[in-house]
């Protein structure tokens, strides 16, 4: 494991805690879109299929256990905690989610690096990871006041994710024959969507101001 | 050289 990615896992686990401090402490999922946590809950049941039957390391299976376990926990949270429940943004966040599902298995059942079900299925995981921020992003843009947390939570995700193209590009460099197209187009999609987040989060950083996307 | 699987990530 290189450096890059395990900056990137610990900025995905730093991002998952501060939504469930958010969500335990405050009681509050107030700016939080219940539609990309559902994705990414799909993402990681679909992607993790394989956590009882290859086993890789100690590490690998304790961050799994943690990605399925949290990102669950924080859409029951959101739906069934009575406090959590009535912070919860449902006018705001209106993006059609369920949409994204069919698109994004079908171009996994045509593009993939094996036609088997595990791998089709991670594949779908990848397409679905790319796009599942996107309510998300639509639901910051209709916030008037987006609290630090929020912003904070977006911020890791998206850091998360560019870390992970510096590992990629690390991997390509030192490791012989790796070359895996799919994960890095949809890695660098899922990048680029947070490019314009970014530079509201740095500008509102810089001026020392509060964070606002334009409508 | 069978190719460097990428599942090892998360």
């Amino acid at each position: 494991m290189n450096i890059f990615r395990l900056a990137g896992d610990m900025t995905h686990l730093a991002s998952v805690l501060v939504l469930l401090l958010k969500i335990h402490t405050i009681k509050s999922c107030a700016g939080i879109s219940l539609k990309t946590q559902e994705l990414f809950a799909i993402v990681f049941a679909s992607r993790y299929l394989d956590i009882f039957t290859d086993f890789i390391s100690l590490y690998n299976t304790l961050m799994k256990l943690i990605f399925l376990g949290s990102s669950f926990s924080i859409v029951w949270y959101i739906r069934r905690h009575k406090l959590v429940r009535r912070s919860y943004d449902k006018d705001q966040d209106t993006f059609r989610h369920y949409f994204l599902l069919l698109p994004c298995f079908i171009l996994a059942l045509l593009i993939n690096e094996k036609f088997t079900f595990k791998e089709v299925m991670w594949t779908f995981s990848l397409y679905l990871e790319a796009v599942a921020i996107l309510p998300q992003l639509v639901l910051l843009q209709r916030t008037k006041n987006i609290d630090n947390l929020t912003g904070q939570y977006v911020f890791l995700l998206g850091a998360y994710r560019g870390l992970y193209i510096l590992n990629w590009i690390y991997r390509y460099f030192t490791e012989p024959h790796y070359v895996h197209w799919i994960p890095w187009i949809s890695g660098l999609v899922q990048t680029l969507l947070y490019a314009d987040f970014f530079y509201y989060y740095f500008e509102s950083w810089k001026n020392n101001k509060k964070l606002q996307l334009p409508a | 050289d069978e190719k460097q699987s990428n599942h090892d990530e998360l």
